[in-house]
């Protein structure tokens, strides 16, 4: 028997995240697992080592948590978090923090200063002033990107779980005047499509499709099959 | 979402999850990451933390499943991660870190990637994205 450690940053990543947002992932996992195999090695115990990492991630707005939380549909920041020590067997818990620097050590003070297993929204923020927790502005967490990322999400209609979109031509964006939306690439019954539908997601047929190889008129009523970042948006359809 | 499992040299195990949710999530949503259970779970058998779709992590109590399949039913912990994430939690929804209290580490997915670091006193080590 050992010590062990595992850190993760979400899970749903984006299949074109460009390679310097992957290696500045990387290289932020590297660095809290270096910082939690130096604490085991100190004989620090377990529950004070998720802290201290989750704690980590938290600051750096690289990950969907503390700094870089993802924005809600009103572009509100609604954090939550949860630790438990399974010698113990006690657990903490909160959600719908907005002020908190760090909703992972509130969640250990529910923890071990408070009767309860989990404080939320309005009294779990009175719950941190009482215990003199960090509070910082709630625009301190809000980021460009993350702007950026909810009109994404909006526009296209979706609700989206920790993955990053980059910029790209294909992004769904709001249809344009005529009612068009931008220039996509779209397949329609799996095959590439003209560029250019309608906005309730029929080809036009005066368009023309790529069926087989040959440049042919749509056929009406045509659906068409979105693309987003470079993939079929049926990946992302479960977000 | 991030978080953190740990099993330290005396043997005890910890978890830890936070996040900020979905994006363009209705206000007042809750995620899987502070259900106990849910996104986050520890006993003295293993600690596991998830992250993907709330919702469906949530339904399927993905964190809690994996200690109880160490517990009732024997299996290791990389059988008991493999078994939750392909047979319960629905395709495209998330993955999960789990480590025992015997010192192993495990990683599971079912979405295109999962942000993943592991490292045991053996000398495992890993870093990754993809499959």
């Amino acid at each position: 028997m050992g010590w062990a450690i595992a850190v993760h940053g979400g899970a749903g990543v984006d299949p074109s995240l460009p390679m310097e947002r992957q290696q500045e992932a990387k290289d932020l996992l590297l660095h809290c697992l270096n910082l939690g195999v130096s604490a085991l090695k100190a004989s620090v115990p377990a529950i004070d080592v998720v802290e201290l990492l989750v704690r980590e991630l938290e600051t750096n707005p690289v990950f969907n948590s503390g700094r870089g939380s993802a924005l809600s549909t009103k572009g509100t920041v609604e954090m939550e978090a949860s630790i438990m020590d399974g010698f113990r067997n006690k657990c903490g818990a909160v959600s719908g923090l907005s002020t908190v620097k760090n909703p992972i050590s509130l969640a250990r003070l529910v923890m071990e200063k408070s009767p309860h297993v989990y404080l939320a929204f309005n009294g779990a923020e009175e719950f941190a002033r009482e215990q003199g927790v960090e509070i910082v502005d709630t625009n301190y967490f809000i980021t460009a990107e993350n702007k950026e990322r909810l009109e994404q999400a909006k526009s296209a209609n979706s609700i989206q779980f920790d993955y990053r979109l980059p910029e790209s031509e294909n992004a769904v964006g709001k249809p344009n005047e005529n009612g068009l939306l931008p220039t996509i690439k779209i397949h329609a019954n799996g095959i590439v499509a003209a560029d250019k539908v309608l906005q309730n997601g029929l080809l036009s047929e005066k368009e023309s499709c790529i069926e087989n190889g040959e440049k042919m008129p749509c056929r009406k009523g045509m659906l068409a099959e979105f693309q987003m970042n470079g993939v079929p948006i049926s990946i992302y359809e479960p977000e | 979402t991030v978080g953190c499992v740990v099993v330290d040299s005396e043997g005890h195990c910890a978890s830890a999850t936070s996040t900020g949710g979905l994006i363009n999530k209705m206000s007042g949503r809750i995620g899987d990451s502070p259900i106990i259970g849910a996104g986050t779970y520890a006993n003295g058998v293993c600690a596991v933390s998830a992250t993907g779709e709330g919702e469906a992590i949530i339904r399927a109590t993905v964190a809690r499943d994996v200690a109880a399949l160490m517990e009732y039913k024997g299996l290791s912990l990389q059988e008991s991660v493999d078994f939750v994430i392909n047979k319960r939690l629905e395709d495209g929804k998330g993955g999960l870190i789990a480590v025992s209290s015997n010192g192993e580490v495990a990683a599971g997915f079912n979405t295109l990637g999962m942000f993943r670091a592991c490292a045991t006193e053996e000398g495992y080590f890993e870093v990754g994205i993809w499959q």
